[in-house]
């Protein structure tokens, strides 16, 4: 999953 | 970065501001639930374990005023205005909470390594975090003007976020399951007192619940 690497929300 | 994201995080610090104040300035921490408090504590620890992990410095900024706020908050409900603090009226049981967002977080998640876990674990738990605060709420029937501005505050940053996900979604499709799932139940249980707050405070009107 790409939305589990990319954590820039806070 | 968008709009509605900024707009949200803005809304967040703001609703950390406006408790702060009700507490400094009433001398009081009355009619907020400490139970709440402590829960958003661990979220923003849980979640924050990547706090040296470098994203933009607004990110790095941000996650030491959420940590750090939080904690003080604890310290001036638990030690400073302790006094003030009416644990009768806290009663919610979080440990269920907690229980079943970690058991949660162990079974649906990314990744199954430690990190990750406690970040899934710690984004079900700020959806339902709130829950002790609404819950003692319902118990008393009525609120300080101030908390609700609080409450709003906080709520609005969560629908703010519903509206950040649909545009991420749009412009650079962005998915995140567990992050909307869990954003759209913490959102729907301000629905009530969205109302309430609507009918009343908006209108002048002390909050009371009907």
């Amino acid at each position: 999953e790409a939305a589990a690497k990319n954590k820039d929300e806070l | 970065m968008n709009f509605f994201r900024l707009t949200a995080d803005l809304m967040h610090l703001l609703s950390i501001f406006v408790l702060l104040l009700k507490i400094q300035k009433t001398r009081s921490c009355s009619g907020i639930s400490f139970k709440t408090q402590l829960l958003y504590a661990v979220v923003f620890v849980t979640r924050y374990l990547d706090l040296l992990k470098w994203i933009s410095l607004y990110n790095t900024l941000m996650k030491i005023f959420f940590i750090a706020s939080s904690i003080y908050i604890l310290y001036l409900m638990k030690i400073k205005f302790r006094a003030t603090y009416d644990p009768s009226q806290d009663t919610f049981r979080i440990e269920f909470l907690l229980g079943a967002c970690l058991l949660l977080a162990l079974v649906f998640n990314y990744t199954f390594t430690f990190i990750e876990v406690l970040w899934t674990f710690s984004i079900y738990l700020e959806a339902v975090a709130i829950l002790p605060q609404l819950f003692m709420l319902s118990r008393t029937g009525e609120a300080e003007t101030i908390t609700t501005h609080y409450l709003f505050a906080l709520g609005a940053y969560r629908g703010l976020y519903l509206l950040n996900w649909i545009w991420r979604f749009y412009t650079e499709h962005h998915i995140d399951w567990i992050v909307w799932v869990a954003g759209a139940i913490q959102t729907a249980l301000y629905s009530d007192f969205f109302y309430i707050y609507y009918k009343k405070v908006l209108h002048g009107q002390k909050f009371e619940l009907p």
